[in-house]
């Protein structure tokens, strides 16, 4: 519903982010 | 009537404050379940840290602002304990879709990660609330500058939590998908947050990034110690 762009091809979750997968 | 900026604050608080009203301060049972579900428990490691950052965002609030508004302070911070909890439990779901896993310990005891989650929580409530007419001053979008003056706009969180721009940076993202409820005006402001980062804060001397950096470009040197953070 907004104009966000989900810029981080890359990552798919939180948990990688943080290296915690 | 014709919308005004006032009606339109007023609007972006009561669709906020309704949306954390069944929230509550506590984690859901559901949130309580991934907590039990974790090899160590980090249900008091949490419970600890949210009372330390709350005694540091109250007393850096009242000495922004005054010592009349610690009051204020502390709705504030409740307000973003309860979006913090909610974005929380809507995270974790998406990730056990995403690894069909239902431990998420190594996550949930990682420091960083909550109070970037926090202070990302924090920073929608104080945007909602307009905190910068507070005081005049901050981070000037129009020419880039800054005065001296200090006020509640963002990057100010991260100086109260002690708090890397790249870590707060991490939060965004997830943090948007998470939550679809937030209003334009919120989505925005996280964008700009995440520019402001990206262009300048992340780069400042000290920043953990240089480090990332040199351990990137030292390659196998890097992966032979315990891996670090990449």
């Amino acid at each position: 519903s907004h104009d966000y762009h989900f810029g981080l091809e890359d990552h798919e979750g939180i948990s990688e982010l943080f290296d915690c997968e | 009537p014709p919308q005004t900026p006032i009606k339109a604050a007023m609007a972006s608080i009561q669709q906020l404050r309704g949306d954390l009203v069944s929230s509550g301060d506590q984690p859901s049972t559901t949130l309580a379940t991934y907590f039990k579900n974790c090899t160590i428990d980090p249900t008091q490691g949490m419970l600890k840290r949210l009372e330390m950052l709350g005694q540091t965002f109250s007393q850096r609030f009242s000495q922004a602002v005054g010592p009349r508004f610690i009051i204020i302070g502390k709705q504030r911070f409740t307000l973003g304990v309860r979006l913090y909890y909610k974005v929380m439990e809507e995270m974790l779901k998406s990730e056990e879709k995403r690894l069909s896993v239902q431990n998420f310990s190594k996550l949930l005891n990682d420091s960083t990660f909550h109070t970037s989650l926090l202070a990302c929580a924090l920073e929608v409530v104080m945007a909602t609330y307009g905190e910068s007419s507070f005081k005049a001053g901050g981070y000037n979008q129009a020419n880039g500058s800054e005065t001296a003056e200090t006020d509640l706009c963002f990057p100010w969180i991260l100086d109260v939590f002690s708090l890397a721009a790249f870590d707060f940076y991490k939060v965004i993202e997830s943090f948007i998908k998470a939550e679809p409820t937030l209003s334009k005006d919120i989505v925005k402001h996280l964008e700009t947050c995440e520019n402001l980062i990206m262009e300048k804060i992340a780069w400042r001397t000290g920043s953990v990034l240089f480090e990332l950096l040199k351990q990137e470009h030292e390659g196998g040197a890097a992966e032979q110690a315990e891996a670090p953070a990449s």
